[in-house]
């Protein structure tokens, strides 16, 4: 563990109060995408099977747990107790485009062609575009509550944080994954348009609007 | 250096 492994999980803990708070006190999920929320549910359900074979640590477990957890409260949120503001007409990105490809890469591209390992790189490759339905519904709407922006944030800077992570285990533990780099990378990547704007206008108090 | 799996992170 060093800080930047921390600090990023600590801010992608973050992210998921301020979502489970913005819907819980809005009493509305308006602006949030259902399909990045499956997305994210299938992330962790397939990354964490490990918590019934591996025991790494009390914090793991129990983050591992949190994460799954919050996943499924948050879609019950979103599709039972708040159904009727769910924003199902803008939310319209098929995610079968993500979940087969992801599926077939990590058949295809993996450390070892065990069930679990298959499962956990296909996590990895799914977590790196799972914000796309979340990014596309802004985009359609063109705009985002400012509590939406910043759980956006904290959700892309988890992953930024975690390069940091790969790059600090590289030289103090001789450490790298290339799976884990390569998509991490490009998850980060996703998030930079939003960044520029989430830094050029909602820290500066304006509501973030996309350029008509 | 060897290629590991980070299945110690989150």
């Amino acid at each position: 563990m060093n800080i930047f492994r921390l600090a990023g999980d600590l801010s992608h803990l973050l992210a998921i109060i301020l979502l489970l708070i913005k819907i819980w006190k809005t009493r509305s999920c308006a602006g949030i995408s259902g399909k990045s929320q499956i997305l994210f549910a299938v992330v962790y359900v397939s990354r964490y099977l490990d918590l019934v074979t591996t025991f790494i640590s009390l914090y793991n477990t129990l983050m591992k747990l949190v994460f799954i957890t919050s996943s499924f409260a948050t879609l019950y949120l979103m599709y039972v107790k708040f159904k009727a503001t769910y924003d199902h007409n803008h939310d319209s990105f098929r995610i079968e485009f993500l979940l087969l490809p992801c599926f077939v890469l990590a058949l295809l591209i993996n450390a070892s062609f065990t069930p679990l390992e298959v499962l956990w790189t296909f996590s990895i490759y799914l977590e790196a575009v799972a914000i796309l339905p979340q990014l596309f519904l802004v985009s359609k709407t063109g705009e985002a509550e400012s509590i939406t922006s910043h759980y956006l944030f904290a959700l892309g800077s988890y992953r930024a944080l975690y390069l940091l992570n790969w790059i600090y285990r590289y030289y103090a533990e001789g450490h790298y994954d290339l799976i884990a780099i390569f998509a991490g990378a490009i998850q980060t990547i996703l998030y930079c348009d939003f960044f520029y704007l989430y830094i050029t206008k909602v820290l500066k108090g304006k509501k973030l609007q996309l350029p008509a | 250096l060897k290629h590991q799996n980070s299945h110690d992170e989150l």
